[in-house]
């Protein structure tokens, strides 16, 4: 499990994860 | 998606398949633990809701691995316009879990965009493991496609009067590179980068053919539908989690068998 996303996303409906912030980026 | 490409893993981790009767039927998002946005259609016709479940964390529809994770359905949330005002209006829908989706690198929620986004100028992306041809061919593996988002009025010119566009509706596709959702990406999310986080602007939700360049991909407009997705979200409770439960007169009868089969054992 993830770790990395701190809850401060205005538009995130989760309460434990940042969303719309994949661990991968495409090129 | 016609004209997709391969994707990869943790790429786009909000992406759900949906299967009925164990066949991928639809896609969908991840909004939290327990939501999945995705189009009403997909569960418009009368199905049992048993025979549908969920799958996050996969690509490749063949090969479950470590990061795969399957659900249940615990109910179905259908917009109250759905069919009401256009034969696909109001085709939104919300799918609440059974049980908890576990975050990681390889399964995250996606962002909702503000009410009064600006959507010029976004580079917008869809995924799905609807249609790869119009013959009706079908992939396993997640595609991926960059689809530029076409302005309302020239969409509703290429669809004519006939297949009028509703203001909840917006329309994307890759005319030139022949780019277009198709059947079987139904509930995907179309998703565009703002400010390094990517946002769900669309549902997929229909189309005139999957092949012809005239006929843009349709979608939902998630900004239209805001209001309604949070009031849900927030005000339906979480479902009732199955926990380890032995009454106290069966722990009685457990208790007194493990003390005779425990004498039975010195003897």
């Amino acid at each position: 499990v993830s770790h990395r996303h701190p809850k401060s996303q205005p538009n995130s409906l989760s309460s434990d994860v940042a969303c719309g912030q994949p661990a991968l980026h495409g090129k | 998606l016609l004209g997709g490409e391969l994707t990869i893993d943790r790429k786009w981790p909000w992406q759900v398949s949906i299967h009925y009767a164990g066949f991928h039927v639809c896609g969908g998002s991840i909004l939290n633990a327990y939501w999945v946005l995705t189009a009403a259609h997909c569960f418009a016709r009368e199905k049992r809701l048993q025979t549908f479940d969920m799958y996050v964390g996969i690509t490749n529809l063949e090969v479950a691995n470590k990061h795969t994770q399957w659900f249940e359905i615990n109910q179905v949330i259908i917009h109250p316009t759905f069919e009401m005002f256009h034969p696909v209006g109001g085709d939104v829908a919300l799918v609440q879990s059974k049980s908890a989706i576990v975050f990681s690198d390889y399964v995250l929620p996606i962002c909702l965009p503000s009410s009064n986004l600006n959507l010029s100028d976004l580079s917008c992306w869809t995924t799905g493991w609807g249609m790869v041809s119009p013959q009706g061919e079908t992939g396993k593996d997640l595609l991926e496609a960059q689809l530029p988002l076409i302005p309302k009025f020239q969409c509703q010119l290429l669809y004519g009067l006939t297949s009028y566009l509703l203001p909840e509706m917006l329309c994307a596709g890759d005319i030139k590179n022949m780019k277009n959702v198709c059947e079987g990406d139904s509930g995907s999310p179309l998703v565009c980068k703002v400010n390094q986080t990517w946002l769900q602007i669309g549902i997929v939700s229909w189309g005139r053919g999957c092949a012809q360049p005239l006929y843009p991909g349709v979608f939902a407009n998630v900004s239209y539908f805001l209001n309604w997705i949070r009031y849900n979200m927030e005000t339906i409770p979480d479902p009732p989690q199955l926990t380890p439960f032995v009454s106290s007169s069966l722990r009685a009868t457990v208790s007194s068998f493990v003390t005779i089969m425990g004498s039975l054992l010195v003897l």
